[in-house]
């Protein structure tokens, strides 16, 4: 039996928005610590890793591992009809052939329930290494949805190159070049404002603009974003929920022939 | 001209 009541049903409403545009179907893994997500999109260039902490929840009860496949656009149209404050629960039996939601709201005195089939998927599972990345900079999330979007009047390939300079984001196409500038920032009071940058050898890196985008849909769930960086290697995005989880977007570089 | 390897050639199969 899986059981999980979320009391801000918001933030799985939000999880699932931030990964409906790169993968339709997914499994929601479920264990007694959290529940997770491990998927590529289907080019297997961009990977999403999602995890909830079963300290998130005001109740949660896992007896025995389970896999929920679910059909992320059917998903979304259900929790659409899902108040802003409303209360989530979950349930499966071991069975997991369905999946039960609710959504209730004390104030409103409202309980919306929904059976949803669920699906056998076969997905492949990357073992991802915990590296030691050469760049690290955490930047306000809002900032980072805005340079991605904006720079796609430019091109469709964003370099990012992190130097004692700063974090730069580039993009070039027929009507020139366009060059955003992120310096080191810790003049705020506010935390969340700070742009830090952790270098210990530049790098730099280029990517493809419309997946950038795509990973931007996480930026409600956090007012940071972390960005890790390596030579040769996919960038990390992550978007770190309080203290209780993650999304976690990796992407392969675009490599110059 | 770029290329972009999948994230296979970076990461094991589990």
């Amino acid at each position: 039996m899986f059981e999980a009541r979320l009391a801000n049903g918001n933030i799985f409403k939000m999880i699932v928005e931030s990964i409906r545009e790169l993968v339709v179907d997914v499994n929601i893994d479920c264990s007694t610590e959290e529940l997770s997500i491990q998927c590529m999109d289907s080019a297997h260039v961009a990977l999403v890793s999602m995890s909830l902490s079963q300290s998130a929840f005001d109740h949660f009860r896992c007896d025995r591992s389970l896999s929920l496949g679910l059909n992320l656009p059917n998903v979304s149209k259900i929790f659409k009809m899902m108040g802003r404050d409303d209360t989530m629960v979950l349930k499966a039996e071991d069975s997991a052939d369905k999946l039960m939601l609710m959504f209730e709201n004390d104030k409103s005195g409202t309980i919306a329930d929904f059976e949803l089939k669920l699906m056998a998927i076969e997905a492949e599972q990357l073992g991802v290494p915990d590296t030691a990345y050469k760049c690290s900079i955490s930047m306000p999330s809002s900032e980072f949805q805005r340079i991605v979007r904006d720079l796609q009047v430019m091109g469709d390939t964003c370099k990012i190159s992190c130097t004692k300079e700063g974090l730069k984001f580039s993009a070039t196409g027929q009507i020139g070049t366009g060059n955003i500038l992120m310096r080191q920032n810790v003049a705020s009071e506010k935390e969340e404002d700070h742009v830090t940058i952790d270098m210990e050898e530049p790098v730099e890196l280029n990517f493809a603009l419309r997946y950038l985008n795509f990973f931007t849909k996480a930026t409600p769930l956090s007012p940071t974003v972390i960005l890790k960086m390596s030579p040769g290697l996919p960038i990390v995005i992550e978007y770190p929920i309080e203290q209780l989880g993650h999304v976690k977007y990796y992407l392969a570089p675009k490599m110059e022939e | 001209i770029f290329f972009q390897c999948t994230l296979r050639s970076y990461f094991q199969r589990k």
